[in-house]
């Protein structure tokens, strides 16, 4: 089991530090064991730094910053041990227009093996889906369902659209 | 395997029977606030055998069950059926498609099917364990909890990544 | 100084059940101080129903509902003891398009008294501001402080921003 | 009264001098994730003399000092200068701008100043507790921090409550 475990986290590790450097187009990120205690029972640090900065412990980041570096590392313990489905609900809320991009862009190398259901308010990620479901609550306080096409979203909204880079 | 039909009836805010055919790839789930999305999320985790009223962001099982609104009486039950298409055989059973269903009554009462024939809630959480389907898993990341791993601490951090390992 | 409380209290308590139904087009909001304890000591508890639902504790609320309620309560803090600065770090976050311009119409109502600073992703918000500040990081790690204006803005998203708007 | 002109120095991400002049009504900070938005508010606490490394989001107050960049060498000291119009006179002194300065030295010396003249930590937190203007107040809203007040326990809700009134 000491052996399994140090695979499996040597493996996550290498995979977290790729998709990070791919999110963030740089910079790097690692898994760190506790130092002093047994590989079975120590914590586990988080060590990201985007392109530029210096190294430091992931509370110092910014919200958007900390968003993605937990994608990232949901991303990359989804390539170490695949699911067959997951559910996101509003992880886009605190990233800007650009982050949003690079996170779609990640969810690419997994739709082929993970079925993905998000939820968000963001015409970005809504654009990106193979399908759109809709949820409204015409009479109120009921929910149903009803089919959107994203055509039906451009007419909704106007002018002004949700986020900026 | 994937998730194909999901079915919602006196579930939270669905009062009538509604449900969501769902395909591979990414489907986005949209709508306004206090529409309902999230409380897709809390049916997925309670048909996959949730047993946490805090997991379901109430204070008592029973909340799951349509409280009624200003024009709609309250219901008796809350009824969440699930399919799965099983063609890869991931879950261990000889079924081309897997049905999970799970009711419960104001009475208290639950009640359980699997493939139609009544069955316990082990049963159902014993089908999904190998998967990594699970209630504490890293496939479903409720609203508002992208936070959570940063801000944990490397124990609890280390809680998370035994159970993808 | 139980009569003050008291006075206060009450005023509170107008202010938000008037800015909720204002927020929410409907529906009522109210404080509740525990059952059978001594004003001076009691704890508040908060009652929310938006329109056409049931009046229910606010931890059953949705995301944005919940944002859109704690923004009615912040507003009656401020009516009943106004404040010469408020600062507000993307909490439109989480709030559907609908309820950022309703958000935007009840700060309309306080900026004559309150100076508002509001961090936001969000161009709606951008929009409503009577001053844009920028920051950027063109050189890696190091923050500087960078004029614009709404036109910028609409230039530096290119073409998907204007087919998804 | 309003904030007129805020001065970072060696704060955080802001290792240049970089001053913002506000107005009263609306002002929007805006800028890609990361690049220092939340760190002025940080400053704004900071001067307005909250005392807590937490609340500064590092573990020890010298982590407000610029820590370097990759290109960049760190700083001895980080100081925050801010100007108040006092026209309406709400600030209980005679002059009508206030300004008030804060300086932090790697060595741990701090240095606080008040129109220029040297004073203590306390003269400054004196002069603000009248208007409303404190640390815990509700005119600062941090990132993520807006779903506190209805997740905090009902007694908690009193303290926020008590600062108010
Ligand atoms: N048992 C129940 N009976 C009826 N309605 C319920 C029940 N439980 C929750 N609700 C209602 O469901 C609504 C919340 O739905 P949900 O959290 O799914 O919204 P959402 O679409 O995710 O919104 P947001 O975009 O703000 O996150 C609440 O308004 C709540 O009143
Ligand atoms: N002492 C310091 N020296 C240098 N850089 C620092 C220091 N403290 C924090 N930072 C940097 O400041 C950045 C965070 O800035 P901030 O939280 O203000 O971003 P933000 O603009 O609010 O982003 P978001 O939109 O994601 O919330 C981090 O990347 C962090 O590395
Ligand atoms: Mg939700
Ligand atoms: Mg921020």
């Amino acid at each position: 089991s000491r052996r399994i475990f140090a695979e499996t986290f040597d493996a996550l590790n290498k995979a977290f530090g790729e998709l990070f450097r791919k999110a963030f187009g740089g910079g790097k990120a690692e898994l760190v064991l506790e130092e002093g205690k047994d590989i079975l029972m120590a914590g586990i640090e988080i060590i990201a730094c985007p392109p530029g900065k210096k190294p430091s412990h992931v509370r110092l980041l910014s919200g958007g910053e900390r968003t993605l570096t937990t994608l990232t590392l949901l991303f990359a313990v989804l390539r170490v041990r695949p699911s067959p489905f997951c559910v996101l609900d509003e992880v886009d809320a605190s990233l800007d227009e650009a982050n949003i991009r690079r996170f779609l862009v990640l969810i690419d190398d997994f739709t082929a093996k993970t079925q993905f259901l998000i939820i968000t308010h963001n015409k970005l990620t809504m654009v990106k889906a193979d399908r759109l479901v809709g949820i409204t609550m015409e009479e109120k306080g009921i929910s149903k369902m009803i089919d959107v096409n994203l055509r039906d979203l451009e007419a909704s909204d106007g002018p002004p659209e949700r986020r900026a880079a | 395997m994937y998730l194909k039909r999901l079915t919602l009836h006196g579930f939270k805010s669905f009062a009538d029977r509604t449900a969501f055919d769902f395909s591979g790839g990414m489907t986005s789930i949209v709508g306004p606030n206090g529409c309902g999305k999230s409380n897709v999320v809390d049916a997925l985790k309670w048909i996959l055998g949730n047993q946490s009223p805090k997991e379901m962001r109430g204070s008592e099982m029973k909340d799951v069950i349509f409280a009624g609104t200003t024009t709609r009486r309250a219901l008796g039950f809350a009824e969440v059926a699930l399919i799965f298409d099983n063609e890869d055989r991931r879950l261990p059973t000889d079924h081309a498609e897997v049905a999970v269903e799970r009711r419960l009554f104001r009475s208290g009462e639950s009640e359980y099917r699997l493939n139609g024939m009544k069955c316990r809630l082990k049963d159902i959480r014993d089908l999904f364990t190998d998967t990594g389907i699970g209630q504490e898993s890293y496939s479903i990341l409720e609203q508002g909890k992208i936070d959570l791993l940063i801000q944990s601490s490397p124990v609890e951090r280390r809680v998370i990544f035994e159970e993808a390992a």
